[in-house]
């Protein structure tokens, strides 16, 4: 399963949490004004957060998230 | 599967609730306003609990948590 | 499978109940208004009680359960 | 599988009948007036039973048990 | 699988019949006026009789079953 | 996977054909008018022949059997 | 996988024909005005022809056989 | 999975062709004017190919095949 | 998973494409106007080609082939 | 699962990209006006480029590719 | 699991991203105006990162992605 994140401005930030006893950012994935990355879940990553103004597309809903 | 939380204020926190005979808060994500977690269960999370004002988006409903 | 409980009054009380020849209430979370809980069916939670003023989303439908 | 009861009186039963060559009563739970309880199919519970006003959610559909 | 059923009249009877080169019934559920049960089928009950006035619910449809 | 049968008059008969190399009829239930079975198809019964009149629901069509 | 057959005559034949090398009937039902069957396919039955007047329920749509 | 084929006119026939290296005619079927076949794919047959007027009834799509 | 193709001229070319580091037409099968042609996707045909004016029914949608 | 590509101009070209550490081309096929090809996803593609005009189906949306 | 990228302008790029403890860019196919890549998640790509004017199509949404 994965999910669908169009950056909405500069420096949007797409961190992967670790799956198992630690919850810890292994990568976070910059992404600049018109860019799209679509990520999925893995052995390696069990939850993702979003930081910045962007689009977010999942299974379960649309959503935008926003700055500050 | 998972969910999905977009914080409406700051300070919104999502725990992880252990899997098994103890039922504990192994990680407690904080989210500030705008931000959003999309948060799966795995073999240590069987529950999730959050606190603050957000937006919650699942598979069997969308709901918001609100502040007393 | 998860269900969805928010909380509409302070002191709501989702109970766990086992697996087995045993039908005891192994954990006892408590909600206050607003709060969210998600909670999934596990090896040891084989049913769920809810008690006090909540909203309650599962597969199979949409309920609210009352205070007394 | 799970079904959802909602109590609409004080005293409602939902019996969990065995699984197996005996067909018996392994556990009642009371349920109150506005209590809720989601309850699974499991090796033990084969078949459920319901005694008094409550109403039951179900994959098959919804209906309203009821006091003689 | 399972389907509802729930009782119209005093004395409605369910009837598991068994799985196998035998076809007998192995229990008979009695049902009073708004009683409901739930029943799956299993290892041993390969068909399910209804006698008595009831409403019936399942995958492939809703029906009454009526006394004669 | 089953089907059901509501009895629209006395006598009605369902008759469940043996799977494997042989066709015969293994066991044939009697319903009387306003009884209902459901029966599921199984590792002895891979075709089912219903005699009288009657509701068929199955998960392809409903239909109705009659009397000559 | 099954299909359902009512005749709407008497003399309708519903044969089911071998699965692998040899494509010959194994087997032939007669129906008769108003009988249904609901037949599966199986290990030894991978194609069923039915010739007679009838309707034919099957899951990618109905039709109704014919008499020349 | 399988097909439905109604032949509108005699000598309809539905070939049966091979799966593996080799793609041949394994049995051709002969369907006089309204009579019915359905036709799973099996371990022998992964094409099949129809000539004559005729009803098909298939996963994607309806479609009548003609006579030149 | 199969494809269904009508062909609306004589001469109507249906090959199977190879599976595997090679990919070679394994088998061209000729359909003259108003054959119709159920084929499936195998161990052996990873890829269909189709020449000539067909209708062409799959699971991603319908569309028509065309002579030059 | 596959895609279905109808070219609308001679020369359009299907590109198998390989699976694995390398990714490169391993098939390129060649379609003129009017040709379709349907074309599965397997162990040796894992990505397909498309260049020319042509239809493109998929289970993720219906998309034309064209000329520079 | 696949997603389809149309190009919108000359010099697209998509970026297929590691799975596993490492995310670096394991590949990155440029696409020019018009081209169309359908590509799948892997064994090797757990994430895809687009750069460009492109029509995203996915399961998720179907979303452009934008040059600065
Ligand atoms: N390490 C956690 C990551 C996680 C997933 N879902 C969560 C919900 C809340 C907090 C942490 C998590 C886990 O594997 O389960
Ligand atoms: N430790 C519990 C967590 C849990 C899941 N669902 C619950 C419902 C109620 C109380 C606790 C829970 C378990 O594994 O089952
Ligand atoms: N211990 C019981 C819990 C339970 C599940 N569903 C029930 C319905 C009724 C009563 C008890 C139950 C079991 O494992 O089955
Ligand atoms: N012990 C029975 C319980 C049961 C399930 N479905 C039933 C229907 C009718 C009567 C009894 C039952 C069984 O395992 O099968
Ligand atoms: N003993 C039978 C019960 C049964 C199931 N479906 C039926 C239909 C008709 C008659 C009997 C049955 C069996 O296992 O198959
Ligand atoms: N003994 C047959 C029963 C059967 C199933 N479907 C049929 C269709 C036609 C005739 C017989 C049958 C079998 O196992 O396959
Ligand atoms: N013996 C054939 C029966 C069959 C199934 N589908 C067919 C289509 C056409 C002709 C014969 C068949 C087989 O196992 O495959
Ligand atoms: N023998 C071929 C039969 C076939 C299936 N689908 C096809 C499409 C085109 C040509 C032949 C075929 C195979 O097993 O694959
Ligand atoms: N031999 C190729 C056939 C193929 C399938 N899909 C394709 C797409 C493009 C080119 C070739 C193909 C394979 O097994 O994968
Ligand atoms: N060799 C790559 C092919 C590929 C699939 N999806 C992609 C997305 C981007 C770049 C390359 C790819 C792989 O197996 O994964
Ligand atoms: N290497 C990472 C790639 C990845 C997938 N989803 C992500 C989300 C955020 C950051 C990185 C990723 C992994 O296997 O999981």
């Amino acid at each position: 399963r994965y999910i669908v994140v169009k950056a909405l401005e500069d420096g949007v930030t797409i961190m992967g949490l670790t799956r198992g006893r630690d919850t810890r950012s292994h990568h976070s994935e910059r992404l600049d004004a018109g860019e799209v990355m679509v990520a999925q879940f893995t052995e390696l990553t069990a939850a993702i957060k979003i930081r910045g103004k962007a689009e977010i597309f999942t299974d379960v809903g649309r959503v935008d998230s926003e700055t500050a």
